[in-house]
């Protein structure tokens, strides 16, 4: 564990923690992509089945949970509670163009052909590009409440600090993981002009709105 | 040495 790890770990708990705060309090879910949603449930569902092969550390086996119940409160919430606040109309990608390719790449690049090193490697493909339902919706409406960017900015800095981690243990360890690697870079820049747009907008107080 | 899944990373 270095800080770059602790600090994306970090990043992620508080993107997930925002983002169950933000439906809670305001009893809405308008503006997040329950598609999105759905394909990082599945995320990790299918990456954190080692919960009961693998045991790692305690730390580990938290987080795993953790990020499993918000994902599936997550869920609840835009399926269930406050299904009436969730904006069909506008979520709209199809996630079939990003389940059926992720699948058919984790069976042909995979560290191991078994079913557990497959599933991992089909939760990193489709992590890296879960949230192009939620960017998709964002361009569609032109604009993202504050919170719901402050979200995307702590979803995006995760894998972005991940990236530093593996540099790091790269360096002092000799260890990677070219899957990982790969799909992280991919997901980081899927959020470059995103984090540009909260820099240059968010961050000075504005509302995320694309120009028209 | 085959790089691998590391099942702690998250």
């Amino acid at each position: 564990m270095n800080i770059f790890r602790l600090a994306g770990d970090l990043s992620h708990v508080v993107a997930v923690i925002i983002l169950l705060l933000k439906i809670w309090k305001t009893r809405s879910c308008a503006g997040i992509s329950g598609k999105s949603q759905l394909l990082f449930a599945i995320v990790y569902l299918t990456r954190y089945l080692d919960l009961f092969t693998t045991y790692v550390s305690l730390y580990n086996s938290i987080m795993k949970i953790l990020f499993l119940s918000a994902s599936g409160a997550t869920l609840y919430f835009m399926y269930g509670k406050f299904r009436g606040t969730y904006d069909h109309n506008h979520d709209t990608f199809r996630i079939e163009f990003l389940l059926i390719p992720c699948g058919l790449l984790s069976l042909v690049i995979n560290h191991e052909f078994t079913v557990m090193e497959i599933l991992w490697t089909f939760s990193i493909y489709l992590e890296s590009v879960a949230i192009l339902p939620q960017l998709f919706m964002v361009s569609k409406t032109g604009e993202a409440e504050s919170i719901t960017s402050h979200y995307l900015f702590a979803l995006g800095s995760y894998r972005a600090l991940y990236l530093l981690n593996w540099i790091h243990r790269y360096i002092a360890e000799s260890h990677y993981d070219l899957i990982a690697i790969f799909a992280g870079i991919v997901q980081t820049i899927l959020y470059c002009d995103f984090f540009y747009l909260y820099i240059t907008k968010v961050l000075k107080g504005k509302k995320l709105q694309l120009p028209a | 040495e085959e790089p691998s899944n590391d099942h702690d990373e998250l």
